[in-house]
């Protein structure tokens, strides 16, 4: 099963 | 102060349509460069990045840098008082606590000006690396838009494959299953029917199609929509704005747990 991944997970703070 | 100015104010109107129902609020910021967005859905899964350049308004100045924040659903109201043909005009002082849009007919003689309160808001920016992407897709917007619907009435997400002359979007649902196919064609006789598939790796993964739904709002603002894509990133939806900027948007995949 997939679940969703968050945007924090792939980018980080600028 | 910041003060600039339109001529095609539908721009402005179709760009608020297509992330308001995305997005609640967010900062507006104005530096010499241009006129920009970054906000997060309040589920942290896309990301709205607007940019409109300086030089694509007739008139732009900005003397500071400034962030304004506004109600998407509010900014709406009053770009929806704008004719379709008006020019807008924003305007704001420096530390004010207003914003304002003047409308103008085309003839000129009809000229009306809303103040909008502006509000402070907490916004979190992230980084966005510039990345080359394993395959980037150039298709008709209202194609897109059409596959997405037509897929979310079947599953709930969408697996896109891109190879070298074809992009596949799939999905799976309770009453059965779709795939839709569109293959490379560089037409050019009809340059608005043309999807362009640029691509380093074969690549594939899975997204949410209630937000690529959404993200397809944007299409009014441009004849084609370009999708990048690269392994366990997220996917960029990116509508051009002719002369002026672009509207990007961001989805995280479905991971594998």
């Amino acid at each position: 099963k997939a679940s969703q991944g968050r945007l924090e997970s792939f980018f980080g703070p600028s | 102060m910041f003060e600039a100015r339109l001529q095609q104010g539908a721009l402005l109107k179709k760009v608020v349509e297509a992330i308001k129902d995305l997005i609640e609020d967010a900062n507006f910021d104005c530096n010499n460069s241009g006129f920009s967005l970054q906000a997060m859905d309040s589920s942290h899964v896309s990301l709205v990045a607007l940019s409109l350049r300086a030089d694509g308004f007739e008139h732009y100045r900005c003397d500071r840098n400034v962030s304004m924040g506004m109600k998407l659903a509010n900014l709406s109201k009053i770009l929806k008082c704008a004719g379709n043909d008006d020019a807008i005009t924003m305007k704001s002082e420096d530390n004010g606590d207003t914003i304002t849009f003047m409308f103008e007919s085309q003839n000129q003689e009809r000229l009306s000006e809303f103040d909008l309160k502006l509000m402070d808001i907490d916004s979190e920016h992230l980084g966005i690396p510039e990345a080359e992407y394993d395959a980037t897709v150039k298709l008709p917007s209202s194609e897109f838009q059409r596959i997405v619907k037509d897929l979310a009435s079947i599953g709930d997400t969408v697996e896109i494959s891109v190879t070298k002359d074809a992009v596949k979007f799939g999905t799976n649902g309770d009453i059965g299953s779709a795939n839709v196919m569109c293959r490379q064609n560089k037409s050019v006789d009809k340059p608005e029917e043309s999807t362009e598939i640029d691509i380093t790796e074969p690549v594939a993964l899975t997204f949410a199609l209630r937000y690529l739904n959404s993200f397809a709002k944007a299409t009014p603002l441009s004849s084609h929509v370009v999708l990048k894509l690269s392994k366990d990133l997220p996917i960029v939806v990116e509508y051009h704005i002719e002369n002026v900027g672009r509207l990007s948007f961001f989805l995280a995949p479905k991971v594998e747990e």
